[in-house]
């Protein structure tokens, strides 16, 4: 947008059409412009640069005071579910979140939860290497909850700071696998209190209006306490994590750049906002 | 749904007396929302409400008694004709090897699809090799190992090596060995990365596919646009294939897909099972974006 413009019809179209291409969502971005037009009549915004500024500071309000760090358990091993959909980047995030917590000096344990897909052990197996992680893993096919279970035993034994468990993609609609998803979380409260102290929901950032309803309905399942922003390395912006929070109110706590077990960030609401602009 | 809500608008609007375009321009804008909603690109639905516009102020829709219905069979059929046609099905080279070469972001389904195309190929009398292309993904080879285990399908892989040099030795070692059709598995990749996209042009000179297909998650947003229109300036590929239509998404990426690059969508993903691959019906679509 050309700054010093005065504010016409134009402009606040281009604005419009940008947060919308951004995975907004037509509805919030409505709701947002209209709270914008009120604002250049009432004579708060008068240039174009005032419009840019104004929708920012709109946005980045609604993240004053949000909690965006993982919840740890004060007592070890915290315990982190991974759970998402098809695709959108779970193992890998988890490799990822795995080699932060190494980092640290903890000691990390994954749990290969996903005992159904071809080679979903073996992909784990590999990051769990390369990152200096324990695994726990039964065959294929086996009850994903007894392996989550074991991995419980397994940390609790051995003094492990960090668990994370992987499960197996899931579409949201599926209603036999998010009760398995319900079940898993219930063998890890059974095993240790507060278990599991995060809940992740991978979402992957060039998803569109559909992460609506796989947040709502993985929070039912299972009350995901965090978002991890997969695959914001593209040109997606995942604009979808803000047109939401208006429904469902999910943190966004890290963002993933890249393949590599270092391509992680936590997630910065400011700079997220200010590239929805560019 | 749109249905309901386009017939609830416009019935308001001919109670007001005669129909004129200011007020289909305003039922229109409910559709605009609809498709964004179950997102269709933006710059699509721009075009498209344009389009439809044109149609709907004409003499049948303004005279009409049901003018919603009217307009609703407008929309319905611009959308089944600009994803048209019904999805052609894969068709094989009499005689010599068929190559089939599958491409596409991170994740959204190329291995699982590779084997169920392999499936389908080998359910139609052809002899299938699958190609381990992916030399990167932790354990990708494997996955595609375990797929052609249980299909039966012999794999090509090899330990380390380029993907280029992989798939000209695949398709050399496919021609010894009487395998007719050669389904090239690729690493998912960015539209954005120069390196990897160079990469699958060096497959496709080295290969010469008969047919290349975007595969393409079903529930992509508006970046959809972008990452068909880099790949197919990129490869010119031959279709799309959209997956985990098995799930809730409205599917607009579909149309989006087909609008920005002409390229037919061929077939759809229903499901993680190596059987659950169905051609492409633009009316259930259409049907579908439409809510
Ligand atoms: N560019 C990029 N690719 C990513 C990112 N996160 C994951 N990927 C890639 O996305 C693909 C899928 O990742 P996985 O970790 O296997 O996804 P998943 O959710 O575990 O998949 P399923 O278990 O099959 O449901 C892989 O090719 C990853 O390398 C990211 O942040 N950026
Ligand atoms: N529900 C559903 N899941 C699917 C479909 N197609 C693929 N999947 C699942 O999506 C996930 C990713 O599939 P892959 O075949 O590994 O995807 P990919 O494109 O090869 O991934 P990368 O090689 O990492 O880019 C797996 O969990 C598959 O089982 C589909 O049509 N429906
Ligand atoms: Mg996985
Ligand atoms: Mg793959």
């Amino acid at each position: 947008f050309a700054l010093g413009q005065t504010i016409d019809e134009h402009l606040l179209e281009e604005i419009e059409a940008a947060l919308i291409e951004a995975d907004m969502g037509v509805k919030p971005v409505g709701r947002l412009m209209e709270e914008l037009r009120r604002a250049c009549q009432s004579g708060e915004v008068t240039d174009a640069a005032g419009v840019k500024g104004h929708l920012k500071a709109r946005l980045k309000e609604r993240f004053k005071g949000r909690k965006l760090e993982l919840n740890m358990s004060p007592t070890p091993p915290t315990v982190i579910m991974v759970a998402g959909v098809n695709g959108s980047g779970k193992t890998t995030s988890i490799a990822k979140l795995g080699y932060m917590f190494a980092r640290e000096g903890k000691q990390v344990l994954l749990a290969a939860g996903d005992t159904f897909r071809a080679a979903a052990v073996e992909q784990l197996e590999i990051w769990a290497g390369r990152i200096g992680a324990q695994i726990i893993k039964h065959q294929t096919g086996a009850d994903p909850s007894a392996v989550a279970y074991d991995a419980l035993e397994a940390a609790v034994a051995r003094g492990v700071d960090v668990v994370i468990v992987d499960t197996a993609g899931r579409l949201h609609t599926k209603q036999n696998l998010m009760s398995e998803l319900g079940k898993m979380k219930k063998v890890l409260s059974k095993r240790i209190e507060h278990a599991p102290h995060e809940v992740l929901l991978v979402l992957d950032a060039t998803t569109g209006q559909n992460a609506i309803s796989q947040a709502r309905l993985f929070k039912e399942a299972v009350d995901i306490t965090g978002i991890f922003l997969a695959k914001l390395d593209g040109t997606a912006k995942g604009g979808v994590v803000l047109g939401m929070q208006d429904e469902i109110k999910i943190p966004v706590k890290f963002v993933g750049l890249g393949e590599k077990a270092e391509d992680i960030q936590r997630f910065d609401p400011e700079g997220f906002i200010d590239a929805l602009f560019d | 749904s749109i249905t309901k809500s386009l017939e609830t608008v416009f019935d308001r609007l001919r109670g007001k007396g005669r129909l004129t375009r200011e007020n289909i321009q305003e039922g229109l804008r409910e559709v605009r929302t609809a498709l964004l909603e179950a997102d269709v690109n933006y710059k699509v639905v721009k075009d498209l409400i344009q389009r439809v516009t044109e149609k709907a102020v004409g003499e049948e829709v303004l005279q009409s008694v049901t003018p919603g219905q009217q307009v609703i069979k407008i929309i319905y059929d611009e959308l089944v004709g600009l994803m048209g046609p019904v999805g052609q099905p894969l068709t094989f080279q009499e005689g010599n090897p068929t190559v089939i070469m599958l491409v596409g972001l991170h994740g959204c389904g190329k291995t699982t699809t590779a084997a169920k195309l392999a499936k389908l190929a080998l359910s139609k009398g052809r002899k299938p090799l699958l190609v381990a292309a992916d030399v990167q993904r932790p354990a990708a080879v494997e996955q595609l190992k375990i797929l052609g285990k249980q299909l039966g399908i012999p794999v090509y892989s090899e330990n380390g090596g380029q993907p280029p040099l992989l798939c000209e030795k695949a398709v050399e070692h496919a021609i010894k060995n009487g395998q007719n059709t050669i389904v090239l598995d690729t690493a998912g990749r960015l539209h954005i990365d120069e390196e990897l996209m160079s990469e699958l042009r060096e497959i496709k000179e080295r290969t010469k596919p008969h047919v290349i297909l975007f595969v393409c998650d079903a529930m992509t947003g508006q970046d959809a646009v972008n990452s068909a229109k880099e790949f197919n300036s990129q490869l010119e590929f031959d279709g799309a294939i959209l997956t985990k239509l098995d799930g809730d998404t409205r599917g607009g990426a579909a149309l989006s897909v087909k609008a920005v690059t002409g390229k037919p969508i061929r077939y759809v993903g229903v499901g993680e099972k190596l059987e659950m691959l169905e051609e492409f019906y633009p009316d259930r679509m259409a049907s579908r974006i439409l809510g």
